[in-house]
């Protein structure tokens, strides 16, 4: 563990908890693509398949049950919650990411460490975890104003694959044999797509005006 | 052969 990682996994949590306080504090989903939140509940779900089998340390195992309980919270509270539910933009959020999951996983059964199933589906979670933002920024694009806590939502979740870039520079340096190429180019896709959204984050900070994306 | 090892990261 360094540094790099552990502040990206926290900034990851703390993306998870300014969702979920957004959610529970307005009691709605406004602005919130449910498409990404279910392919970030079939990313851990598909990539923590080695929960019962490889155990790293208590905080990863504690970490993975975190991750997976909070995406399918999420998912559950906006397909079954009555009131978060009649908030959800159903109209706008129309991306078909179901093509996402079918690309992503022909690529994973042909661009894999291994090719075993537990291996195919790490690929798989890697290569979705990284566009499976894209619904989330189309329905922000479409939906023009963003509240703050969606906007730090995405802001937070966008850095953390940035920090995890600077562990992947790190232990390429410090460790003998380490590579993740699979997961380090994706990383770097995953980051370069939240470029434009970081570019008008910085710019509604500087001005302190309202974050509005171009339509 | 390339033994992959267990995925340490998040």
């Amino acid at each position: 563990m360094n540094i790099f990682r552990f502040a990206g996994d926290m900034t990851h949590l703390i993306s998870i908890l300014v969702l979920l306080l957004k959610i529970y504090a307005t009691k709605s989903c406004s602005g919130i693509s449910l498409k990404t939140q279910e392919l970030y509940a079939l990313v851990f779900l598909t990539r923590y398949l080695d929960l019962f089998t490889d155990f790293i340390s208590v905080y990863n195992t504690v970490m993975k049950l975190v991750f997976i309980a909070s995406s399918l919270a999420i998912v559950w509270c906006m397909r079954m919650h009555g009131l978060v539910k009649r908030s959800y933009d159903k109209e706008l959020d129309t991306f078909r990411h179901y093509l996402l999951v079918a690309g992503c996983f022909a690529l994973a059964v042909l661009v894999n460490e291994k090719f075993t199933f537990q291996e195919i589906f790490w690929a798989f979670s890697i290569y979705l975890e990284a566009v499976a933002i894209l619904p989330q920024l189309v329905l922000l694009q479409r939906s023009g104003n963003v509240d703050n806590l969606t906007g730090q939502y995405i802001f937070f979740l966008g850095a953390y694959r940035a920090l995890y870039l600077l562990n992947w520079i790190y232990r390429y340096f410090t460790e003998v044999r380490f590579s993740r190429w699979i997961a380090c180019v994706s990383g770097i896709v995953q980051t370069g797509l939240y470029a434009d959204f970081f570019y008008y984050y910085f710019l509604s900070w500087k001005n302190n005006a309202k974050l509005q994306l171009p339509a | 052969s390339h033994v992959v090892e267990a995925h340490d990261e998040l």
